[in-house]
C-alpha cells in the first residue's frame, strides 16, 4: 500500500494473508471462503504449477502475529475460466475462489465482507478502502496498511494507460481507480486484497474491486477486477450460499 | 334237511314250484341268518290240498322250539287254514318250515293237483336290549346289568359312570378310580346316589376345565356319609383337592359349604369302609371365568384405555401415557403395553410408568447458542429453549416476514424432540455477517 496508514484491529477484519508464490491478499467470504485474484495462484509468466502449497491466514493486522494464529488449509483452488495466465497483458478473470477446508470461527477481527448487487458501487468518485500486506515505498510491510481510493472515470484511466504505451487490456470487466496528483495506490504483495465500499443505505462494506493490476505503484492508477461482473460465478461456485 | 346259508333274504318254495309237488314228501328247510338277527317270513303264494286240521297236506312253520303254525288250503280260500299275509318272526336267528304231503289228493275220486307255496323270509334286527321275558322265571331277564345299546345285527352293554363293564360283557363293576369332567358345569355324585353307595369303594373324581376357569362347588340334598361323633371320618370319607392342596375332608349328614376352589383342576376322593346304607352325596358344579384384580395406574400420567368393570381370563387392558410422557417397565421404554388376564387370576405384566418425554441435551449451534426459556437444564416434554446466533458476527437465516425469536424457538415436543413451529426438527442455522467490521476505518482530521 503506498501512502496509506496501518489498519487498527477490526477496521478490515476480512482480510486474508496468502503466501503462495509469495505475498498476496485476499477476503473472506461467508466463513470458508477466500476471494483473492487469480494472478497470486497461478502469476503471469510462471509454469502452470498445481502443486505449490497455498498458505491463508486470517485475523490479524500483524504478519507475524497472524502467522502465529496458523494457517487455514484450503480444500481446493478454484480459477475463473476466462482468467489467462499465459498473456501477461491481458488480467481478464483476475479472480479466484480459495475454499477452506474448515469453517472458521468468525469474531471482531475475523468477519466476512459482502458482494456487490448494483452498478453505483463504481459511480465515478466514490471513494473506496485497499488493503493489504504489500509493499509501502519499496519497503515489505509487517502490518496491514490501508488507502483509501477514488474510483476513476475509465476514460481518464484509458488516456492513461496510453500515455504510458501500455497494451494492457482494460475490459469491462476491470475498473481503475486513484489520483495521479495523490501518491495513494496498492502495490505488489497487495494483489488479492479488495477494494472495499461503504453501502451507507445498508451501512456495510461490499468488496467491490480485486487488486488486480498496475503500471509502478504510487505513480496513477490501480486497476481491479470488476466484482460485480463475476456474483453469479463466485454464488454458483460457493453453492449458493447465503 | 337242507340248510340255507346265513343269508340275509332269500326265498323258500315247494319241490317243482309252480308246478304241482309230489305225494308223499316230508322236507324240513332250517333258515338260518346271522346272529343277532332273527328271521321274518311271509308266504307269496300258498296252494296246499286243504283238509280238516291240515291233516293230508300241510306247511308247519317253527322258531325257538316253538311251533308257529300249520297251514293248508289257498291264500283266499277260507278252506283248510291258510297263513294268509301274516308275517312269522323267529326270536332267534333260525326258523324252521317242514313241508309235508300225503301219498295222494283225491277229492270224491277225483285227482287233484295243487302247486304248493313259494314264501319270502329277511334278517331282520333283533333288538337285544327289549326286554326279554325269563324263559324259566318268566320274569325280566335284562341283557345288560345297566345300559344296553343294540345296533343292527347285534347288542352291546355299558355300565353307569362310575361304574366299569366286566368281561362278561354285561355285568358292571364299580369303578370310579378315574372319573373326569371337562364339561364347564355338571354334577357328580357318589354311586348310586341317592341310593346307598356300594361298599369298598375307592372313587377318584377329577374336574379338569379350561385354564382360567376357576371351579365353584355346591352340595346338594341329601347329604349322608357314614360318620362318627367323637372320631372325624374314621368310615367314609369325602375329601376335595383343589391343584392338589386340600381342601377338607367331609363326611356325617351336613352339606358342606358352597366352594369356590380358585382352581380348575379339582380333585374328590370318596373313600368307603365295607359297611354302611348312607345315600352318599353330590354336587353340581359350576364355573366362573377367573378374574384378575382392577388395573391401577402408578401415576397421574398413565391411561388404562376403556377400563371396564370387571376383568377376566383372557381380557386385557392397553396402557397409554398422556401426550408428552412415556410408557417405561423398569428402564425399558415401551412404544406400547398391553397386559393379559392369565388364567391364574393374575397379569402377565405389571402395570408400567408413564416418564415424562425428555428431548435430551439441546444440541450446540455452530456460531450459536441456547438458553432455557423455561426451567434451566430441564429438556423435558413442554420445555422450551431459545437459539441465538453469535451476533453481531452471525445472524440467524430466517424465512422471510419471519423473526429470529421464532425461528430460534425450539420445543420440547410429545415425541421427545427439540422442535421449531416453522422448522420442525431442522436446526436453525447462523450465517456469517458480512461487511459488518466491528470496528470500522474512521478518520478524524479533515
Amino acid at each position: 500500500i503506498i501512502g496509506g496508514q496501518k489498519a487498527k484491529p477490526g477496521n478490515f477484519p476480512w482480510q486474508a494473508f496468502t503466501n503462495i508464490h509469495g505475498r498476496g491478499g485476499g477476503a473472506l467470504l461467508g466463513d470458508r471462503w477466500v476471494l483473492t485474484a487469480a494472478h497470486t495462484i497461478y502469476p503471469k509468466e510462471h509454469n502452470r504449477q498445481n502443486d505449490t502449497s497455498k498458505d491463508v491466514f486470517l485475523g490479524h493486522i500483524n504478519v507475524e502475529e497472524i502467522k502465529k494464529l496458523g494457517h487455514h488449509p484450503v480444500r481446493r483452488a478454484i480459477i475463473h475460466p476466462d482468467y489467462r495466465q499465459d498473456e501477461p497483458n491481458n488480467f481478464e478473470g483476475d479472480i479466484a475462489l480459495l475454499e477452506l477446508e474448515n469453517p472458521v470461527t468468525l469474531g471482531p477481527n475475523l468477519l466476512p465482507i459482502c458482494l456487490p448487487d448494483n452498478e453505483t458501487f463504481y459511480d465515478e468518485g466514490l471513494m473506496g478502502y485497499v488493503s493489504g500486506f504489500g509493499i509501502t515505498e519499496d519497503k515489505i510491510a509487517f502490518n496491514l496498511r490501508f488507502v483509501r481510493l477514488p474510483v476513476a472515470e475509465r476514460e481518464t484511466c484509458q488516456r492513461w494507460l496510453q500515455t504510458k504505451k501500455s497494451n494492457d487490456v482494460f475490459s469491462q470487466n476491470m475498473f481503475c481507480s486513484g489520483d495521479p496528483s495523490q501518491r495513494h495506490d496498492a502495490c505488489q504483495g497487495d494483489s488479492g486484497g479488495v477494494f472495499a465500499v461503504r453501502d451507507r443505505d445498508r451501512d456495510t462494506w461490499i468488496a467491490t474491486g480485486i487488486v488486480s493490476w498496475g503500471i509502478g505503484c504510487g505513480e496513477g492508477y490501480g486497476f481491479y477486477t470488476k466484482v460485480l461482473n463475476y456474483v453469479d460465478w463466485i454464488k454458483k461456485e460457493m453453492g449458493e450460499e447465503d | 334237511s337242507p340248510y340255507m346259508p346265513q343269508k340275509l333274504y332269500g326265498e323258500i318254495s315247494s319241490p317243482l314250484y309252480p308246478k304241482p309237488y309230489p305225494n308223499d314228501i316230508e322236507t324240513t328247510t332250517v333258515i338260518t341268518v346271522p346272529p343277532g338277527y332273527r328271521v321274518k317270513l311271509v308266504f307269496r303264494q300258498f296252494d296246499v290240498e286243504p283238509s280238516e286240521g291240515c291233516f293230508y297236506d300241510f306247511v308247519k312253520i317253527s322258531a325257538d322250539k316253538k311251533t308257529l303254525g300249520r297251514f293248508c288250503g289257498q291264500l283266499e280260500s277260507p278252506l283248510g287254514n291258510p297263513p294268509g299275509r301274516k308275517e312269522f318272526m323267529s326270536q332267534g336267528n333260525k326258523m324252521l318250515l317242514t313241508f309235508h304231503t300225503d301219498f295222494s289228493n283225491e277229492e270224491n275220486g277225483t285227482l287233484m293237483f295243487y302247486r304248493g307255496f313259494q314264501a319270502y323270509y329277511q334278517a331282520v334286527d333283533r333288538d337285544e336290549c327289549a326286554p326279554q321275558v325269563n324263559s324259566v322265571e318268566g320274569g325280566y331277564q335284562p341283557q345288560c346289568q345297566h345300559l344296553c345299546h343294540n345296533y343292527i345285527g347285534g347288542y352291546f352293554c355299558s355300565c353307569r359312570p362310575g361304574y366299569e363293564l366286566q368281561k362278561d360283557g354285561r355285568s358292571c363293576q364299580a369303578e370310579c378310580s378315574s372319573g373326569l369332567y371337562t364339561e364347564p358345569s355338571g354334577y357328580v355324585s357318589s354311586l348310586e346316589y341317592p341310593q346307598p353307595y356300594p361298599p369298598d369303594l375307592r372313587c377318584n373324581y377329577s374336574i379338569r376345565v379350561e385354564r382360567g376357569l376357576t371351579v365353584h362347588l355346591k352340595f346338594l340334598d341329601p347329604f349322608e356319609i357314614d360318620d362318627h361323633q367323637q372320631v372325624h371320618c374314621p368310615y367314609d370319607q369325602l375329601q376335595i383337592y383343589a391343584n392338589g392342596k386340600n381342601l377338607g375332608e367331609f363326611c356325617g349328614n351336613r352339606r358342606p359349604p358352597d366352594l369356590d376352589t380358585s382352581s380348575n383342576a379339582v380333585d374328590l376322593v370318596f373313600f368307603t369302609d365295607e359297611s354302611g346304607d348312607s345315600r352318599g352325596w353330590k354336587l353340581h358344579y359350576t364355573t366362573e371365568v377367573i378374574k384378575c384384580p382392577q388395573p391401577k395406574a402408578l401415576d397421574e400420567f398413565t391411561i388404562i384405555q376403556e377400563p371396564q368393570p370387571q376383568y377376566q381370563f383372557r381380557d386385557y387392558f392397553i396402557v397409554t401415557c398422556k401426550q408428552g410422557y412415556q410408557l417405561m417397565e423398569g428402564n425399558q421404554a415401551l412404544l406400547s403395553f398391553t397386559a393379559v388376564c392369565q388364567d391364574d387370576g393374575t397379569w402377565h405384566r405389571a402395570m408400567p410408568r408413564c416418564k415424562i418425554k425428555d428431548c435430551g441435551q439441546p444440541r450446540g449451534l455452530t456460531n450459536g447458542d441456547f438458553r432455557y426459556i423455561t426451567t434451566r437444564g430441564v429438556n423435558t416434554y413442554e420445555a422450551r429453549i431459545q437459539y441465538s446466533c453469535h451476533e453481531p458476527y452471525y445472524k440467524m437465516k430466517t424465512r422471510a416476514g419471519s423473526s429470529e425469536s421464532v425461528r430460534g424457538l425450539y420445543t420440547c415436543t410429545a415425541q421427545g424432540i427439540w422442535k421449531n413451529e416453522e422448522e420442525g426438527e431442522k436446526m436453525p442455522r447462523c450465517l456469517p455477517v458480512c461487511g459488518k467490521p466491528v470496528n470500522p476505518v474512521t478518520q478524524k482530521q479533515r
